[in-house]
């Protein structure tokens, strides 16, 4: 219905505004409705500011920007809709050491409701997890699971 | 509800049983290159139903079968099975643990089970329709897709915002 | 035969003029996210002669002129200067050092210029044609085009090969 | 001419089975030609086989096994012709620690012959380096450039 997704378009474009400011610590953004009459066939238009630089086009910005900006997106829709199971790999490639700082903080925040697993390189994003699983391939070709570190806070979760 | 445990056997370069217990929370998957983290991904998103195998890099469904190495033969299954934690009631059964498996043979041949009773691919999707597990789109995110969230059509923007509705 | 020098002024988000003092071997330009790093390598190519605005991530090609910021105007102009150390020989002038200038204003005009001299940008990919520099698609690889690279189409991959010829 | 493109095609397929062997530490490939009746409209197949693993199709390869084999397909573009100035933005990102040491080892033996720019987030390839820029922002929108770091040799280069 028309009256469900306004509103459902509203909330998130509030709520990426929101993780827009969190993640990059600044700044503002947009959603646009390119065809407000038409919602069925409507498209999306996102128009953002990274703090202290000019309104642009999205094309401009750099690689860790827009995936700092896609992950500002993620963050909003799982906060119109949350899902219990979120599987993140490799989404904190291209983040700088304070973008995945801030990215691994509100990765935290939201696994208090929602249960993630992310495949990642990055060490402030190891850091936040409760579980660690390394894979490794001593046999070539064939994965081996090892080295589980699990903190205590994720062993008293694990047994409920 | 939560994923408590992922056994995976013959799926991509899982030729040995390999079990991951999960926490609620966040648990991270690391290691070199081509070591099987995105494969453990491709294991859980072909577990909860995946149908197109360009989603899984393959260009056929046996395609996800341990294909062998150097000094090991391809075998003939790959096999996924997901428990949950349903202590909740999320999930619309009467099950406090449910089990969720996925067969594939050489021949092409699936089989679907929930707590190891055959099913349709479809009653998996049912079970967890209502849960948004691993059908929303922003909620299971492969290597290098981030990027396209941005480039997409505004159409197909739209369509994620559908989703969350 | 190697660049000596780069200056910028007006270019993206160099508002300020900037000189980049090369040496032969390897210069690694490193920084945080959005500092500029790619903008240093739009420079270079838009210099050497880019006219696909959408390979500068531009949708028009004015995009290239600093658009101010939160405490500065706009600028009227954009320019970028290539400094080849030509001791070698290898480039058909009689300089042992050539550089190569390129402006673009609000406007949309363009200027280019050898050696402080207008000329036309034809001048300058003739200049360079022997070279290879900047015009084959293997020598510069801007940021996430390197997994295109094993996904082109495979008639693509064939024009690589004739380049190389 | 059919010759050219042949020998040209022959070339490469050699070099780059010897930067593959080289950045993989093993393994094997091919260049296939795939109508080499039409050398005018003939595609061309890249087959590869990281060392231990099957022959497989170059899509269910890992993000890291895709950018080293193209880095092995670019450096052996760059053998058979070479380019007097090389620029590479961020080809390293998803490579790891291993990897990105002999990724940054061959680019140290093609820079005695090629100029190269790359911008990079990787130690390994940092290190490799003759000079060092830094971009910052400190004034937001407004690039900076800092903290140049000549070595020795390179001070000896530009001196000439
Ligand atoms: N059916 C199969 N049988 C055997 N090996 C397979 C099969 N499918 C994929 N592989 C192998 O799996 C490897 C890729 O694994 P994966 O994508 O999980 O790596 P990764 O750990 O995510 O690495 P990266 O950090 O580079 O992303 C490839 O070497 C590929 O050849
Ligand atoms: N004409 C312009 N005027 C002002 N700013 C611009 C202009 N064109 C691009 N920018 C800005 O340049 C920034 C991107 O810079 P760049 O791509 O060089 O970053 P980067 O250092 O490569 O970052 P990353 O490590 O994330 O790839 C964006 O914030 C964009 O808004
Ligand atoms: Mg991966
Ligand atoms: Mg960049």
């Amino acid at each position: 219905t028309r009256e469900l997704f306004m509103d459902t378009f509203n909330n998130v474009a509030e709520h990426f505004d929101y993780m827009f400011k969190r993640l990059f610590g600044g700044g503002r953004t947009e959603l646009v409705l390119t065809d407000p009459s038409n919602l069925l066939e409507t498209g999306v238009e996102v128009i953002v500011q990274p703090p202290g630089k000019k309104l642009q086009n999205l094309l401009l910005l750099s690689g860790g920007e827009r995936a700092l900006t896609a992950s500002a997106l993620l963050f909003s829709l799982l906060m119109v809709r949350p899902s219990p199971f979120v599987m993140f790999d490799e989404v904190d490639a291209p983040l700088d050491d304070s973008n995945v700082e801030r990215f691994a903080e509100v990765l935290r925040e939201f696994s208090k409701d929602s249960q993630f697993i992310v495949v990642t390189h990055n060490r402030a994003t190891m850091e936040a997890a409760d579980t660690l699983y390394g894979v490794t391939m001593q046999e070539p070709g064939v994965s081996k699971l090892i080295s589980v570190r699990l903190t205590d806070e994720a062993e008293r979760k694990k047994t409920g | 509800m939560h994923i408590k445990r992922l056994e995976i056997q013959g799926f991509k370069t899982f030729a040995d049983r390999t079990e991951l217990d999960l926490t609620s929370g966040i648990t991270a998957v690391v290691g070199p290159n081509g070591s099987g983290k995105s494969n453990i991904a491709d294991a859980i998103a072909w577990v909860l139903g995946e149908q197109n195998v360009r989603n899984l890099r393959g260009a056929k469904s046996q395609d996800v079968i341990f294909a062998g190495s150097d000094k090991r033969k391809p075998l003939g299954m790959a096999e996924v099975s997901l428990t949950i934690d349903n202590t909740c009631g999320t999930l619309p059964l009467d099950y406090s643990e449910i089990t969720v498996t996925r067969r594939i043979y050489r021949s092409g041949d699936s089989e679907y089970l929930i707590n190891k009773t055959q099913c349709r691919l479809k009653d998996i999707y049912e079970l967890l329709l209502d849960t948004g597990m691993g059908r929303d789109a922003y909620s299971m995110v492969s290597q290098g897709e981030i990027d396209a969230i941005l480039s997409v059509k505004s159409e197909d923007r739209r369509t994620l915002i559908e989703e969350a509705a």
